[in-house]
């Protein structure tokens, strides 16, 4: 299947997303 | 009965595998076997998506903020992390020991790279584990096969990189099977 690939830059980016509140 | 495995939220970006996470913490002065170490280990989640994840982070104590004989594990979903779950019985792991103080640092470098899919060892990678002892502390990663080499030695290679300590820094290889035979829990 498709490979899904996140950097760690990317990641803590989501951290701080209204997503993760 | 198995809970059903989460799904990404809306809006959410989905993670290659689900994973959960584990603590245990050892009772002073029982024996560490299998059992005992088998009762000890509590679910506390598991996630589908980097949302999911950071919301679980979030609630958690920082490993170096734990106390006594504690362990963080961060599996797979499905896996158990105990070497004799079938999808570790094969697998080794690599430890790293750590100075006091590095601990939370260097378990959120690691676990990020492995949620983020970056030892491109297909499905070699079963889970990461951060111990808490009393004079150092240890970090391991997981594989399903010690006896592939190439695998185990690229592993190696992205472990160091991902947790950027000194050259000098020790990383051992050991087998669950030698585990095992010697019993040996940190």
């Amino acid at each position: 299947g498709t490979k899904i690939f996140y950097d760690r830059h990317f990641l803590l980016k989501c951290r701080n997303s209204p997503l993760t509140k | 009965p198995p809970r059903p495995s989460p799904k990404p939220g809306p809006g959410e970006h989905p993670l290659q595998f689900n994973y959960s996470l584990w603590f245990s913490r050892k009772s002073p002065g029982k024996h560490s076997t299998a059992t005992s170490y088998d009762q000890n280990l509590k679910l506390v989640g598991t996630f589908a998506s980097v949302e999911q994840f950071w919301k679980y982070y979030a609630h958690i104590v920082r490993p170096s903020d734990l106390t006594g004989h504690s362990d963080y594990h961060l599996f797979k979903e499905g896996i158990r992390p105990m070497w004799e779950d079938s999808a570790n019985n094969k697998g080794g792991k690599w430890i790293v020991r750590l100075k006091k103080g590095l601990a939370s640092r260097c378990w959120e470098n690691l676990i990020l790279a492995m949620l983020g899919e970056q030892f491109m060892v297909g499905e070699e990678i079963c889970g990461a584990v951060i111990s808490i002892r009393y004079q150092e502390d240890i970090l391991s990663l997981w594989n399903r096969t010690a006896s592939d080499q190439q695998t185990t030695s690229r592993i190696r290679d992205t472990l160091k990189r991902v947790l950027n300590l000194p050259p000098n820094t020790i990383m051992e290889y050991k087998t669950h099977n030698d585990s095992i035979k010697d019993n040996s829990s940190f």
